[in-house]
């Protein structure tokens, strides 16, 4: 970019395209675009400038911090669909909150797929959490309705729910969530405080998508988006702020536990354009 | 739909003659919008608007009564050419064991997959070796094992510090020893910029020889399949590509561009979580899918 020495219509047209392969979608491309034509900037640098504070807008639109609430314990639903990195982010999430002096249990709730719950049952021992869990196959509601027990039980300050994978088009699983989320509401009024949609940065615009159906089934109170140390960007998080105003909160940068980071505007924008 | 998109567009061009090049071009705008929200690379885009391009500025497209519907079929036909041949699936070498291989980026689906190929190759009657070579992510050892019990296939678990390419070289000759048809490497996701681990699986490559090095890619991957199919294939130089997680919504551009930049065929595709959810590759239906 730093070769421009005018705005013309090529140079608009190539930071569209930088906009469009962070996967921020062509609408979202075109409508940061269109305000830089209206406003008739001449200046190359301005130009970028002004793309990144419209950028920056948006996603401060809607802020939010990590909610929660002294409130024996708070809850925090992680839900996605397959393979974004609940599990993981789980894991990083628990270690963060012992850190800060919290005792944390996790509620073994994939009681699906294959080793997943040997595979949280590590992530609770390197993150000094309660697992608990019951057996293979069983059913999801009963291990939050258990959990949620033990974590009130225990004085435990955050009770966090691993969800299995799933896609949001299948209507059975999106009401199996529902039901966990009724089990909650029903046993800790107030709870859950968090429902965390949990997005891989690699996909592109089904992540929108992805948020859509969420919300409408369970409500969503924030995104983690995850595998930022990759090559993608992540740009759908812009589409998902306009439409349906939740803010992204945490974002994944690895695989090790201290890989998780509070979600800055600022650092995102300017990381899109490195 | 795409067809009554573009008919709308280029019949207000209709009433005054012929289409001209100007028209065409409004309407294949219409066609880019289509293939970027697919999640086509935009790259792949501009070239792939091109080609189209120039077959429709033929005298089918120009005067055609409904220039709309030429040009879907013109785009479709062309999208049909770049998506390759269609697959039934992996064949056995005549050099047993046929060694396969599965890469691809965390979380695209490898293990689940690596036992969904298991089952089909038992299914024809062929004795499958599963060979766990994920020595980093928890429990994902044990993960393929589940699988393999719930198959009745062997299941090749790493010795405690053995690392990632002696886990490999170790699972191909117990599978020459004990007279497997088929050993299935199952690897570690990471990343396509991760050095370190690239050179890992060139190097499990380079001690196993494997017959097929398969790329496994989520069908919801966006704009980054350029970049991630590119360090893979250059990498490794990848017999092919499983497209997985098809039984969602997701439209699948990214085959497009893993196509154009690899060249390499998809040969089978992931529709689900169970381990019979593996389907042969249609690229006509893949097609229309990323049309929408
Ligand atoms: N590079 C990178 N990898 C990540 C990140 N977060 C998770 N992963 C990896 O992504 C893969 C999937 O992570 P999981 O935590 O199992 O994902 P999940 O959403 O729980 O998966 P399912 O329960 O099967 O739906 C693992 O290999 C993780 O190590 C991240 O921020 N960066
Ligand atoms: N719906 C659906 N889910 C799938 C499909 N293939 C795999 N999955 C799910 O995707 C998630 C990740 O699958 P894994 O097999 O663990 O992926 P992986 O590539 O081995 O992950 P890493 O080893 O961490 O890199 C799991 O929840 C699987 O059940 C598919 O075709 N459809
Ligand atoms: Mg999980
Ligand atoms: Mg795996």
């Amino acid at each position: 970019l730093s070769r421009w020495k005018k705005v013309d219509p090529a140079l608009l047209d190539e930071l569209e395209e930088v906009l469009i392969s962070a996967d921020t979608g062509v609408l979202v491309a075109e409508k940061l675009i269109d305000k830089i034509r209206k406003d008739k900037m001449n200046d190359p640098a301005a130009v970028k400038e002004a793309i990144k504070e419209g950028m920056i807008n948006i996603l401060t639109e809607h802020e939010g911090a990590l909610n929660l609430p002294d409130a024996g314990p708070a809850v925090v639903v992680i839900v996605g669909v397959n393979g974004t990195g609940k599990t993981t982010t789980i894991g990083k999430l628990s270690e963060r909150l012992r850190r800060e002096g919290k005792k944390v249990v996790i509620a073994a709730a994939d009681t699906f797929r294959a080793a997943a719950i040997e595979q949280l049952v590590i992530w609770g021992e390197r993150s000094g959490a309660t697992v608990i869990r019951h057996t293979g196959g069983a059913d999801p509601a009963a291990v939050v309705f258990d959990a949620l027990a033990a974590a009130k039980a225990r004085g435990a300050d955050i009770l966090i729910v691993d969800t299995a994978g799933r896609l949001h088009t299948k209507v059975n699983l999106m009401e199996e969530l529902k039901k966990i989320r009724r089990v909650l509401e029903r046993e800790h009024p107030g709870s859950p405080h968090e429902i965390l949609l949990v997005l891989d940065a690699t996909a592109g615009q089904n992540s929108l998508v992805q948020a859509r159906f969420f919300s409408r089934d369970i409500g969503i109170t924030g995104i983690v988006l995850t595998k930022l140390d990759g090559t993608a960007k992540g740009g759908i998080i812009f589409s998902i702020m306009e439409e349906l105003k939740i803010p992204v909160k945490m974002i994944g940068v690895g695989e090790s536990i201290e890989d998780l980071r509070d979600f800055h505007a600022k650092e995102f924008v300017e990381a899109l354009f490195e | 739909s795409l067809t009554s998109k573009l008919d709308a567009v280029l019949k207000k061009f209709k009433g005054r003659g012929l289409l001209t090049e100007k028209d065409l071009e409004e309407g294949l705008r219409e066609v880019r919008l289509a293939l970027l929200e697919a999640d086509v690379n935009f790259k792949v885009v501009k070239s792939f608007i091109e080609r189209v391009k120039g077959r429709a500025m033929g005298r089918e497209v120009m005067e055609s009564l409904s220039p709309g519907q030429q040009v879907v079929k013109i785009v479709y036909e062309e999208l049909c050419a770049v998506m390759g041949e269609g697959s039934k699936g992996l064949q056995l070498s005549p050099n047993l064991p046929t060694v396969i291989m599965l890469v691809g980026l965390q979380g695209s689906g490898k293990t689940t997959t690596a036992g969904k190929v298991a089952r089909m190759f038992k299914q024809d009657g062929r004795k499958a070796l599963l060979v766990a070579a994920d020595i980093r992510r928890p429990a994902a050892v044990k993960q393929l094992e589940v699988l393999g019990e719930g198959l009745k296939v062997p299941v090749y678990t790493p010795d405690t510090g053995k690392d990632a390419v002696a886990v490999c070289t170790g699972g191909v000759e117990y599978g020459k020893k004990y007279g497997h048809d088929v050993v299935i490497i199952d690897t570690a996701g990471r990343l396509h910029i991760d050095d370190e681990l690239m050179k890992e699986l060139i190097c499990i490559k380079d001690k196993v020889s494997p017959n097929e090095v398969l790329l496994v890619v989520d069908a919801m991957t966006g704009q980054d399949a350029v970049n991630i199919a590119t360090h893979f294939n250059e990498s490794l130089d990848i017999t092919g590509v499983i497209l997985t997680k098809l039984d969602g919504d997701a439209r699948g551009g990214a085959v497009l561009s893993i196509r154009h930049v690899t060249g390499k065929p998809i040969r089978l595709l992931g529709m689900g979580e169970k381990l019979d959810q593996l389907e042969p590759f249609y690229p006509d239906r893949m097609a229309s899918r990323i049309l929408g």
